[in-house]
């Protein structure tokens, strides 16, 4: 068949006599954190028809919107209690949002998550100047994560993961390239709503290039015309001078819409059974 | 019961009936869609088809298939469009124009901008094709927290309000006038 000009991606790729236990072979790294990689183009992987990776976010990491053309499933193999996620379904509505006025970027650092609960004392004046200004936000829903989870993700949907704990995030991946909801080839192709990758990609040749955030690709005046900015705005958001890559630390506070968390979660309680009731709380 | 339910089955629908439009803006244009919703044999044949025909200085926002290739057939007027691959590069930037056609692969972006009354049937390679804004009230950028743009943007949290509601439309929108374009780059200069 090879003989007869058939492409790579018809071709039998599936020599199973032999089998080997895999390690990732490329490591892409990031402000604050990196991306590890299997080969895809391995024999077993390809026959798989899978792609596998691993993200290890830091401390404060933030990893930047991004989305597939292939669905994904990961696990929470290591990290903190609990972290931050989004996976954003187009058309839904921003059912999470700031009835407070958001403090400024250059107040404080390292209040995670306990928005509008934490670190707003002494700062009134400011708030009210930017009350007044209307800085409040809504976005679609934010999930708490922790240690032990499986994410699904669909193709095409975006989403970001923010890393709230004190200790580095461990997840690994599997995207599933040869699903037929992916149209595309089999090259795991990763899009990036933010962020770049200055040392390129991962596996095939035509990610070897740098890859850089999609806005970059438009025209800035475009880009300005349809979000109703001005030009420079616009540059900005296509990351040229960024080097960061696609997981970068927080400055300052995150202060994302969330529900609060089960004190019994906080305190990780449920994994220690109580003996019989000895105060007046218990049942 | 072949007869009552396969061989029975609607075969055509007609989306060029402006009463029939999805998205509709009186000065901008409409867009229709027909899907395996509106008819049911598009789940056999897994494609589905999009109409759009919108008036000079109109844009559809920049947006990317989530699900589908798309191939875009020009049937009237001229428009320009670029597209940009998933590695951030802009892999087409011309005008088209009646005749002419355009293959967008899935998860690309791409915009389009009208320039003399542009009119174009898609076909798309899936019966429940859905498509993903990247600008406007429904789109990405819109459902991300501002914290999330400063840090990613290292822009301030001001400037990440302009972007996320300075746009509150969802497909169509006004393209400036290239006048308007030169007043706004004398006014930043």
């Amino acid at each position: 068949r090879q003989s007869l000009g058939v492409p790579p991606q018809l071709r039998n790729e599936c020599n199973l006599d032999n089998l080997d236990v895999l390690q990732a072979t490329e490591t892409i790294k990031s402000e604050a954190g990196q991306i590890e990689y299997w080969d895809h183009n391995h024999p077993q992987i390809r026959c798989a028809g899978v792609s596998v990776s691993r993200l290890v976010i830091e401390q404060g990491g933030l990893y930047l919107p991004t989305f597939f053309s292939s669905p994904k499933i990961s696990y929470v193999v290591q990290g903190p209690y609990l972290f931050s996620q989004s996976i954003n379904f187009i058309g839904c509505a921003e059912t999470f949002m700031d009835s407070q006025p958001m403090q400024g970027q250059q107040q404080g650092q390292g209040q995670q998550g306990q928005q509008g609960q934490q670190g707003q004392q002494g700062q009134q004046g400011q708030q009210q100047q930017q009350g007044q200004q209307g800085f409040s936000d809504m976005h679609q829903k934010v999930e708490h994560v922790r240690h032990g989870d499986v994410i699904a993700i669909t193709p095409g949907s975006t989403h970001w993961i923010y890393n709230t704990g004190d200790q580095p995030l461990v997840i690994i991946s599997l995207l599933d390239i040869s699903n037929n909801q992916n149209q595309l080839d089999r090259n795991p192709r990763v899009f990036r709503l933010a962020g770049n990758n200055p040392q390129g990609g991962f596996g095939g040749p035509q990610q070897q290039q740098p890859q850089q955030n999609m806005l970059n690709g438009f025209d800035p005046q475009v880009l300005a015309q349809a979000l109703k900015i001005d030009v420079r705005l616009a540059q900005k958001l296509q990351n040229k001078q960024d080097n960061r890559g696609n997981i970068v630390h927080v400055r300052g506070p995150f202060q994302v819409a969330r529900p609060p968390i089960r004190q019994s979660y906080e305190s990780e309680k449920w994994r220690h059974p109580r003996g019989p009731p000895q105060s007046p709380q218990d049942n | 019961g072949l007869e009552e339910t396969i061989c029975s089955m609607r075969t055509h629908e007609n989306i060029d009936d402006p009463a029939r439009a999805d998205v509709y803006k009186p000065n901008l244009g409409r867009v229709t869609s027909v899907n395996s919703l509106t008819l049911p044999i598009l789940q056999f044949v897994r494609l589905s088809a999009t109409r759009g025909i919108i008036q000079g200085n109109a844009m559809v926002l920049p947006k990317y298939n989530m699900n589908a290739n798309e191939i875009l057939y020009c049937t009237r007027g001229q428009a320009r469009i670029q597209v940009v691959n998933d590695n951030g590069q802009n892999v087409l930037d011309q005008q088209v124009q009646k005749g002419q056609l355009v293959v967008i692969p899935q998860g690309f972006a791409y915009v389009v901008q009208s320039q003399n009354n542009f009119e174009w049937i898609s076909f798309k390679t899936n019966a429940d094709a859905m498509i993903s804004t990247l600008v406007g009230r429904t789109s990405a950028l819109r459902a991300l927290p501002l914290e999330v743009l400063t840090n990613a943007y290292q822009i301030s949290l001001e400037e990440a309000r302009r972007i996320k509601f300075n746009t509150l439309e969802t497909t169509l929108t006004h393209a400036r006038s290239g006048q308007q374009q030169l007043i706004d780059q004398i006014v930043e200069a």
